[in-house]
C-alpha cells in the first residue's frame, strides 16, 4: 500500500470530481 | 417485487454507459517544439490523467466498491493499461489511419516512427481492425471495458468468488445486450470475448515500452503513472 499511496489514496476518496 | 434478470442486466448496461467519462484532451504544451520526448510526455500525461478519471470510473461498476480495498487496488493495477488501450481503440473506430490518444491528438504511422512508437502503432492497429470488423457497439465497449477490470487472473486477489461474481453479472449483461440488440449474430458475445486476449497482449507489450522509456529517463512521468506502471513488473 505504501508503494501504491495514491492509487489507495483515490480508492477511499468520494466521487472523481472531488480529486 | 423485484426486476426480472434480463431487465436488471439491461440497467447494468445503462449504468455503465452513464459512468462513461468526459473526454480528455491531450493538450500538447505549444511552447515547446515538436520532438519524440515532447510526444512521448504529451501521452505520459495523458494517461496520468485518464488514470485518475479510471479509477473514479470503476467505483461505478455494480460490485467494485464491494470488493476489499486490496482487491480493487490488484484489479486496477493489472487492468489499467487495457483500459486505456480500449478506450484508444473505440475512439479510433471511425478512422481509417490513426490513433485517437484524444480527440486533439491523434497520431498517423509517420508520427509514431518519429516518436518510437511504430511497433506500438501497429500492434494497436491490429487491435483496431479487430473491434472494427465487429463493429463494436457503444454498449458492449463499455462492458468489454469492466470485464477487461474484473480480471479473476489478476495477481494478489484475496477473494476470488466475489470477483467471478462480478465477471459473471457483466458477462451476463453482455449477452443479454447481445440477445436484444444484435440477436441475428448468436455468436457475437463470444467473437467479443475472444478480443480479450489480444488486448492483454497489446497492453503487455505497451507497459514494456514504457517501462523501457522510464529506464531511459528522459520523459518526465507523473507519480500514479509510474506508481502504475511499477505495479505491472
Amino acid at each position: 500500500t505504501e508503494r501504491h499511496k495514491i492509487l489507495h489514496r483515490l480508492l477511499q476518496e468520494g466521487s472523481p470530481s472531488d480529486i | 417485487i423485484h426486476p426480472s434478470p434480463k431487465k436488471a442486466y439491461t440497467k447494468i448496461v445503462s449504468n455503465l454507459l452513464l459512468a462513461e467519462p468526459e473526454k480528455i484532451y491531450a493538450m500538447p504544451d505549444p511552447t515547446v517544439p515538436d520532438s519524440d520526448i515532447k510526444t512521448l510526455t504529451t501521452l505520459c500525461d495523458l494517461a496520468d490523467r485518464e488514470l485518475v478519471v479510471i479509477i473514479g470510473w470503476a467505483k461505478h461498476i455494480p460490485g467494485f466498491s464491494s470488493l476489499s480495498l486490496g482487491d480493487q487496488m490488484s484489479l486496477l493495477q493489472g487492468a489499467w493499461m487495457e483500459i486505456l488501450l480500449l478506450g484508444v481503440v473505440f475512439r479510433s473506430l471511425p478512422y481509417q489511419e490513426g490513433l485517437v490518444y484524444a480527440e486533439d491528438y491523434i497520431m498517423d504511422e509517420v508520427q509514431s516512427r518519429m516518436s518510437g512508437l511504430r511497433d506500438l502503432y501497429l500492434c494497436i492497429l491490429q487491435l483496431v481492425q479487430r473491434y472494427r470488423k465487429l463493429h463494436m457497439d457503444k454498449e458492449e465497449y463499455v462492458t468489454l471495458k469492466a470485464l477487461a477490470l474484473a480480471n479473476s487472473d489478476a495477481v494478489h486477489i484475496e477473494d476470488i468468488q466475489s470477483i467471478q461474481k462480478l465477471q459473471d453479472v457483466l458477462q451476463e449483461a453482455l449477452q443479454e445486450h447481445e440477445s436484444s440488440q444484435h440477436w441475428e449474430e448468436p455468436q457475437r458475445a463470444g467473437q467479443l470475448l475472444l478480443t480479450l486476449p489480444l488486448l492483454r497482449q497489446t497492453a503487455s507489450r505497451v507497459v514494456q515500452h514504457f517501462h523501457a522509456i522510464r529506464a531511459q529517463g528522459r520523459v518526465p512521468m507523473h507519480k500514479l503513472f509510474l506508481e502504475m506502471l511499477e505495479a505491472k513488473v
